[in-house]
């Protein structure tokens, strides 16, 4: 279970910065 | 079957999705009691990352100039912030109680948040995309409602020269879009239009020059030539409007995948 929200944590994350990027890049 | 309608889309929301999913049943399996472990710093985290992505959010809001994207998208922000908050409070009660059932379901809700939130968000997005892709469409769609009122070499010049950059673009937009798609049957419908309206638009041209000739030339024939003409715009015409119908859907035909 430790391994696998951390891991969901961690994906949630990315998942996140990977939103921003696509909010900055098509703003552009 | 894909959940989401765009390649884009389906690579930042699929392997969160499949995580919660995998978690919610882990967390429905320990429902018999075992600790939660500290997640203060991963949810810290995740609480930074949100917080850039409102701040950018917003300024996209303040700077766009799509009505509908400034009214979509302060819900979805509302909904990533108002997550990551239930993430917040539930990292804190484990921290007191790492066996508290009340801080894993605010956890569950909180993932599953962010991920409906982020979603909403990549759709605002996708859709505003689109609208622009169809605003390309209308102003040919305007171009051929002219077509019949064309009746000088000049004027047929003048009417090429505006419509070639905007089939151009729709062509260059709409193939693109095509190759995002996740739904195999929108992509099909995409190409075939798109390949009908290349393949028309030389012949329009042909056809308008005919009518052109045909009446300077004293008039004998032009009735049959301006209906030929008026059939290829309004070929190209019904085929720009299924490309606009097609570009909207983002909805999946459940028999087709049976």
């Amino acid at each position: 279970l430790r391994v696998g929200w951390e891991q969901l944590l961690t994906s949630i994350n990315r998942n996140i910065n990977e939103v921003e990027n696509q909010i900055l890049t098509r703003d552009s | 079957m894909p959940v989401f309608h765009t390649k884009t889309i389906e690579g930042i929301l699929e392997p969160v999705a499949q995580q919660v999913s995998r978690l919610v049943i882990l967390h429905e399996e320990a429902e018999d009691g075992n600790a939660m472990p500290d997640l203060e710093r991963p949810v810290l985290a995740v609480s930074c990352a949100v917080a850039n992505l409102v701040k950018v959010g917003k300024e996209t809001i303040n700077s766009s100039d799509d009505p509908i994207l400034k009214q979509d998208m302060p819900s979805a922000l509302f909904r990533v912030e108002g997550a990551s908050k239930l993430l917040e409070e539930a990292s804190g009660m484990l921290k007191v109680d790492p066996y508290s059932g009340p801080a894993r379901k605010k956890l569950i809700e909180g993932s599953r948040g962010i991920l409906q939130g982020t979603s909403s968000l990549l759709l605002c997005f996708d859709e505003s995309e689109v609208r622009k892709i169809i605003r390309e469409c209308k102003k040919v769609l305007d171009y051929l409602a002219v077509a019949e009122v064309i009746e000088t070499m000049e004027d047929l010049v003048q009417f090429l020269k505006d419509l070639s950059p905007c089939l151009s673009k729709v062509s260059r937009e709409v193939g693109a879009r095509e190759k995002e798609l996740t739904h195999q049957v929108h992509r099909e419908i995409l190409i075939r239009c798109l390949d009908q309206v290349k393949t028309l638009a030389p012949i329009l041209i042909c056809s308008m020059k005919i009518y052109i000739h045909i009446i300077c030339q004293g008039g004998k024939g032009a009735e049959e030539a301006a209906e030929n003409r008026n059939y290829l715009t309004s070929r190209m015409t019904d085929e720009l409007h299924e490309i606009i119908r097609v570009l909207q859907l983002t909805t999946y035909d459940e028999d087709e995948w049976d």
